[in-house]
């Protein structure tokens, strides 16, 4: 027979603790608006 | 453990941006219409390795219109991107190239281009002029008339319209037709060109013989007209002038 076992959650990533002043690196895209948004 | 796939690029890497200038030469080079356009963001990057040095970079970019034409000679970085409140173009484009050996070709691009809502700027500037189409009578009646007054007062080659570029019509506080338009050089000065306008030809494709002009129509409370033209390079000299002179610039 095929029992079904418990297991933790995942950790959540927002739930890491994260070093002081740690800066999330910015997204790969969209780039940087160098004129204005249109 | 096979080796992680490198990280995605990032559209601020200095990697996209080079691609992303490669891709903007490219649509202005092969562009034949209206202006210039300059980078304003880049949407997205993919990249696609075909082999050893050897990638296909897929790129969206959101471009914006300049003041340049595509005729003018001015370089890219000189030109002005128009601002939002000239009812500024913006141009989505999709661009295909090939990186072999760190050298960056486009293989293809696709671009649409469309002008900012006038919702949009009305919301910003009440007052400002919106581009109308430039079909439009009121416009095609500036555009002849401001190169009929320039033709009839030069004493260089009669221009004939290429194209126009640009138009923009405001109602108060005064009621204005603002025009952008191409001109070419024709192989008979001005003088001659009264007697028999339609005999004259544009001279052949070369950047000198192509100019470009601004003209601006004042219909109410007063009637002014005003053109300006630029030309990109030599005149048809006439007969009396010596060769030197006919550099000077004629606006």
């Amino acid at each position: 027979s095929v029992t079904k076992r418990a297991v933790a959650d995942a950790a959540q990533h927002d739930k890491v603790p994260r070093p002081v002043g740690f800066v999330p690196p910015p997204p790969p895209c969209p780039g940087k608006i160098l004129h204005f948004d249109i | 453990v096979p080796a992680a796939p490198p990280a995605p690029l990032g559209c601020d890497d200095p990697e996209s941006v080079a691609a992303a200038e490669v891709a903007v030469n490219y649509i202005n080079g092969h562009s034949h219409h209206g202006y210039k356009f300059a980078l304003n963001i880049i949407k997205d990057i993919h990249v696609v390795h075909q082999g050893p040095n050897n990638d296909l970079i897929f790129l969206e970019l959101d471009l914006l219109e300049t003041r340049c034409p595509i005729l003018s000679p001015t370089p890219l970085e000189n030109c002005t991107v128009r601002s939002f409140a000239e009812h500024a173009v913006e141009g989505d484009c999709d661009v295909k190239l090939q990186k072999v050996d760190g050298t960056l070709s486009v293989l293809a691009s696709k671009c649409h281009s469309h002008a900012d809502s006038s919702e949009d700027i009305r919301k910003v500037c009440p007052g400002c002029a919106l581009l109308a189409s430039l079909n439009n009578t009121e416009v095609l009646e500036t555009v002849s008339a401001a190169l009929n007054d320039y033709n009839s007062k030069t004493t260089d080659s009669y221009l004939r319209l290429l194209e126009i570029g640009r138009a923009k019509i405001q109602y108060h506080p005064v009621h204005s037709v603002v025009t952008e338009f191409a001109v070419g050089a024709t192989n008979c000065s001005a003088e001659e060109a009264k007697a028999n306008a339609g005999a004259c030809q544009l001279l052949p494709e070369d950047q000198s013989n192509f100019g470009f002009c601004t003209a601006v129509m004042v219909k109410h409370p007063s009637q002014d007209l005003q053109v300006d033209c630029q030309l990109y390079g030599h005149q048809v000299p006439a007969p009396h002038t010596p060769l030197l002179s006919w550099r000077q610039d004629t606006s």
